[in-house]
């Protein structure tokens, strides 16, 4: 998963679960023939988009910041 | 992030709602006053009306659950998923599942049930998560020490659903923009090169290099700071920032609050007991001495010996002639001290010792 900056190990499964939790990640992967990285990059811009954090597509210390904050278990975008 | 996809909503507007279980940290008079106050947060917006009952499933059921329910949403106890909402419908349709694992209060200690509530009803009469900040609709916990009130954005979507209601109550704003007219902060302080305004829960970096602010919440960075600082300085020489509320203070490095703060700031600083807060503080870098301004005097701290130098307090507009009204927020940028009183900006040259500038305070922001 080429996405990520500091590429340790605990940051790629927390950003992979959030992503799959409330992005769609996993099903999405299924539906598109695009690599991991495309889709992972597109899920992360969606989630910095909606946390008012800069769009980058990479799992920045802000961006893993944002996700280990308590929150809702409905998801942030529609199946 | 409006609507939720395909728009389900209720096609009633007499609602009613059932409570299956309790949780084991609160009273059952707590639980169902947190569940008729969160109810209010929508009805006061919209037409909806909202009932109790007793012998029968409501529209809306409450529960607590532990782990897998059967719902394929399974709790696992972390505080990455402490409750959720079903949208309108049939069935599992607007009900409200809570983690019995979590702990849940009616205080600011995590996890606030009201706040919770109000939350997941939003999803139960169809919205989905907000991207604005302020909004109670926004996807993380963000309850604070402040008087819960619905945000514009969340009344705005709501009301797209329902419409108004007959006794609409005041909308109140969403994230501040920086560029409204008579905007005023809470704090300033200089960090690193840049400047950051703090106003409630938020801040506004402002980067040399970046056409616009960087406006995030202030608990992105500082989660454990509280919001609407009366002052902060930054003290360069030691790399700290330092925040003011009340007659405390919090020492800052980078993301963390030091060890053993926050303190008072008369046995930190030395200021006299009938001292009850501060409004505005600055470090002059070349000398190392912070002023802080109460009301219309000011005192001097030595930064290097960590004492107040003698002869103080003093009338501020005695050294700083034309600085006459309360200093509200100020900080240095080069050979200059910033003065803000409510929205009005002074330039005050620490060499020729007089104001050479004054203006709006939004000419920090490229608005």
């Amino acid at each position: 998963l080429p996405v990520f900056q500091d590429g340790r190990r605990q940051n790629v499964e927390t950003a992979w679960k959030y992503l799959e939790k409330y992005y769609n990640l996993g099903k999405d992967m299924q539906a598109k023939n695009v690599n991991a990285k495309e889709v992972m990059a597109e899920k992360l811009r969606e989630m910095q988009q909606l946390f008012g954090l800069k769009v980058t597509g990479n799992s920045d210390p802000e961006t893993l910041r944002a996700m280990r904050k308590p929150r809702c278990g409905v998801p942030d975008v529609a199946p | 992030y409006a609507i939720t996809h395909n728009n389900p909503r209720w096609t009633k507007t007499h609602l009613t709602y059932s409570i299956l279980n309790y949780t084991p940290y609160l009273p059952r008079a707590v639980v169902e006053d947190a569940i008729e106050r969160a109810f209010r947060v929508w009805s006061d917006v919209t037409p909806l009306t909202f009932e109790r009952v007793f012998d029968e499933e409501g529209d809306i059921v409450f529960s607590f659950h532990r782990g897998d329910h059967g719902d394929s949403k399974p709790f696992d106890g972390s505080i990455y998923h402490f409750a959720h909402a079903f949208l309108p419908g049939p069935g599992l349709g607007g009900n409200v599942h809570y983690d019995l694992d979590q702990k849940w209060t009616d205080n600011n200690e995590n996890f606030n049930l009201f706040y919770v509530t109000a939350h997941e009803l939003g999803h139960s009469l169809g919205l989905s998560h907000s991207n604005d900040e302020e909004a109670l609709m926004f996807p993380s916990y963000t309850w604070g020490n402040k008087d819960f009130v619905l945000n514009q954005d969340d009344i705005n979507r709501i009301q797209a659903l329902y419409g108004p209601s007959p006794n609409p109550i005041q909308p109140t704003g969403s994230t501040p923009n920086p560029c409204n007219s008579g905007l005023t902060f809470d704090a300033m302080t200089t960090y690193r090169g840049d400047v950051i305004f703090f106003k409630d829960r938020f801040y506004f970096r402002v980067i040399s290099f970046l056409p616009e602010p960087l406006i995030n919440p202030i608990d992105l960075i500082w989660p454990n700071l509280p919001g609407k600082f009366d002052a902060a300085y930054e003290a360069s020489m030691v790399d700290e920032l330092r925040f003011f509320k009340g007659n405390k203070v919090w020492a800052v490095r980078e993301k963390s609050v030091l060890r053993g703060f926050p303190r008072d700031i008369h046995s930190f600083f030395g200021f006299p007991s009938d001292v009850t807060h501060i409004d505005a503080a600055v470090c002059e870098e070349k000398t190392g001495k912070t002023y802080f301004f109460v009301d219309h005097m000011y005192w001097r701290y030595d930064e290097n010996t960590r004492s107040m130098d003698p002869g103080y307090p003093r009338l501020t507009a005695e050294d700083f002639p034309g600085i006459n009204d309360k200093v509200d927020d100020v900080f240095q940028k080069g050979g200059n001290f910033y003065f803000f009183h409510q929205s009005i900006q002074h330039r005050f040259n620490l060499h020729t010792r007089r104001i050479d500038d004054s203006g709006d305070s939004r000419t920090w922001f490229n608005c």
